[in-house]
């Protein structure tokens, strides 16, 4: 395998082979690819380092570097698998493909408690989920009353605190999202299964028998 | 407080709500 191999490896740190990455993953050879072309522009767009770091990250998301956002925080924060500050072409693939529409129910399961577990305890904590509440309040520029916010809080801790020891636990989880997968929706994104299509210059970069 | 109200969202389904958890911006040009 030409180009594709040595001119990556060498262009971006942390570059995995996209056939390693395919077979660890929800997608195709070709769809590690088409990623590479998006990985690309992202991790060039402030620093041409072959990185993404959070700046480039919230560029891409929300076409602004300056917006702070807890939840924003967080994502890139999960992205960043090997807590270096940044993210590499290994751990772009590996964690949007959580987010592919026939990846494992049990990765978003999992995914989606790393994400609401906003310190990493292994619980989602009340003050978690409070904390969580507001930034959406904030964000939408809803109001609600602090009474009714502990009034929302009190219903989810009775439904999915199962133990009623204040924490929400992995496996109080799992049982709470079978009783609401609509709170999975935001686990999957539909674009992941035309990204080759959304992508398509990655055919004269692959050296990739597959394509 | 009424914690039984069954016309309550939980606060996940609020939370969800968050555009910040759209990663769709990725593949918006």
């Amino acid at each position: 395998m030409g180009c594709f191999h040595s001119t990556a490896s060498k262009q971006f740190p942390g570059h995995e082979d996209p056939v390693i990455l395919a077979s660890q993953t929800a997608f195709s050879v070709s769809e590690v690819e088409a990623l590479f072309e998006l990985y690309k522009s992202i991790s060039s767009s402030v620093i041409d380092d072959g990185l993404i770091n959070k700046e480039e990250f919230q560029l891409a998301l929300f076409k602004n570097r300056k917006k702070e956002n807890l939840f924003a925080n967080r994502i890139f924060e999960l992205f960043d698998v090997k807590k270096k500050g940044v993210i590499d072409f290994g751990d772009f693939v590996k964690s949007l493909s959580v987010f592919h529409p026939n990846a494992p129910h049990e990765d978003k399961i999992d995914f989606s408690f790393k994400l609401y577990d906003l310190d990493g305890t292994g619980f989602i904590e009340r003050q978690e989920v409070k904390q969580m509440l507001i930034a959406l309040l904030c964000e939408s520029g809803m109001k609600l009353a602090d009474e009714t916010v502990e009034i929302i809080l009190d219903k989810t801790f009775l439904e999915a605190d199962v133990n009623q020891d204040g924490k929400i636990d992995k496996s109080e989880w799992q049982n709470f999202v079978r009783q609401n997968p609509s709170l999975l929706k935001i686990m999957t994104l539909p674009y992941l299964r035309d990204i080759t299509t959304t992508f398509p210059s990655f055919v004269f970069h692959s050296e990739v028998d597959e394509i | 407080k009424n914690p039984d109200s069954p016309t309550l969202i939980n606060a996940f389904q609020l939370i969800g709500m968050s555009s910040c958890l759209d990663l769709s911006g990725f593949f918006e040009k």
